[in-house]
């Protein structure tokens, strides 16, 4: 019943933070004990729930936690996690995480660091969110070892469905064969963000996506087998850019704006059991 | 009068590849020889110009020319280099590009790669065009390292801001000192891609970022002494977002649309005599 969700996409501004922040406020407005994980050295979803990093330079971060995941007494995910809200907290990013990859860069475990530090936090939150930068780097491939399921932000157009493939294989690789780095990871869907129901192909981007999903249904054992195009798409909608910018979620920020409406309704899709748990 | 530009921004999906594309088309099309590098793992660049890294598994791409950039008789750079269009050539990616990072990792040149390479093909190409991927890491830093200007581009949010500040202090890193990599690299503007000028903070967003130029102009020596923000504007428009799906610049796909308008301005504003020489 401890849903963890990695929100993945290696293509840029594609609504991975948009999407990881505005449901992770969902699910708390709903009264799930909800943490979001910023994976990010760009630290867009810290910045977005109102944490800055530039004010945090003596503060643990992410960075540190992927450095140190344990919880011995003076570990930094005892300080690393911030409450920002009712029901909600984060697990900040900071610009040195970049450095990440270079330093944990050949330890046998440095794919399952963050793994490893959420696991020393129990049953304390009944969701974990993790928001992952546009690669499929070793920041990305943490946030995919330490989730249970997967969410894809999208765009639609058909470009997008060839950046999708390549992030399927990615899953793949992670589930598959017998040293699998998470075996039981499960792909839950495309959400689709800033979509216009109204430009020329979309209709045709959606359809594909979902006979591909459809015919993944056949095919058991797959890691998106069950997966889908989730409901509501979210219709582009200029408060959902603004209200970064002043460390608000949308819900904060224009509660009757149509992003709201659309973001509350997915969490609705995601939480109200028609989801994996 | 050969310009070397590379489209910088470490956040994702703010119009690189749209403007790299587009404003090559616009350069080619008024008669310049122009040569696009694709430095994104992701290859959209390509794709966009129709050049399917698919559909090119034998051939050489920009990431064979980056392990050995020199033009000896088997060299790929012979080979990598494609034609794409009147007066249009393409550097192509591909995905094994994303190992770069680590094949390069430890040599002592692995910045300068891409320099090097381009040095083999003399005076070719009157403007060579070098889009990045979003990250700051060591593509991108060949890509800096490589061009002799920067162009940002990105959208017209205070968030941005931020992204721009630890974006020019990387261009600072790499032109200041006695061993700076690329000492005469200068920066010579943003370029505001899916704006829109109606929207709640857009002015002051605009005037924060022209009144940080303007100072800037003050202080003679700094890498963007004589920055500014280019124009006009590029406006959101449809078109730009579905002629990449079908392999056609702005001016294949729908000459007549805002899009094309917008770009070829730009081109006027940044190949008429106004751009640094
Ligand atoms: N539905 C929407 N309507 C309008 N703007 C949106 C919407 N969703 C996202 N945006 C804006 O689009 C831009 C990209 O979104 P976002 O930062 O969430 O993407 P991302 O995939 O996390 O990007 P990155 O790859 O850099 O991490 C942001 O400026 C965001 O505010
Ligand atoms: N002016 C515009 N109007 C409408 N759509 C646009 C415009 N400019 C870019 N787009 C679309 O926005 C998305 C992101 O643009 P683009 O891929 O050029 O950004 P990018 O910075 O290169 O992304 P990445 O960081 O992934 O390399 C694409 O789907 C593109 O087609
Ligand atoms: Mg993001
Ligand atoms: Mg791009």
């Amino acid at each position: 019943e401890s849903r963890r969700i990695a929100f993945m996409n290696q293509k840029g501004g594609v609504g991975k933070t948009t999407t990881t922040v505005n449901l992770a406020a969902a699910a708390a407005a709903r009264g799930i004990a909800t943490l979001l994980v910023d994976l990010d050295p760009q630290a867009h979803a810290s910045l977005h729930l109102g944490v800055d990093p530039s004010e945090r330079m003596d503060d643990a971060s992410v960075y540190d936690v992927l450095l140190d995941p344990t919880d011995h007494e003076h570990a930094p995910i005892h300080e690393a996690i911030v409450p920002v809200g009712e029901n909600l907290w984060c697990l900040p990013s900071e610009t040195d995480l970049a450095a990440a990859e270079f330093e944990l860069g050949d330890q046998p475990d440095r794919h399952t660091r963050l793994r490893a530090a959420l696991a020393t936090q129990g049953g304390r939150f009944g969701a974990v969110f993790i928001d992952c930068p546009p690669s499929l780097g070793l920041l990305t491939l943490n946030g995919l070892a330490a989730a249970g399921e997967v969410v894809i932000p999208m765009q639609a157009h058909f470009l997008a469905l060839q950046g999708v493939g390549k992030l399927l294989e990615t899953i793949r690789l992670l589930t598959a064969g017998e040293h699998a780095i998470n075996p039981n990871l499960t792909v839950t869907g495309v959400v689709l963000c800033m979509h216009d129901h109204q430009a020329a192909h979309t209709r045709e981007v959606v359809d594909d996506l979902e006979s591909f999903f459809a015919e993944a249904a056949e095919l058991p054992g797959l890691p998106w087998s069950s997966a889908r195009v989730l409901s509501p798409a979210i219709r582009r909608n200029i408060k959902l850019a603004e209200c970064p910018s002043f460390g608000q979620t949308i819900f904060q920020y224009a509660p009757d704006a149509n992003g709201a409406l659309d973001y509350a309704a997915l969490a609705e899709t995601v939480f109200g059991g028609a989801g994996p748990e």
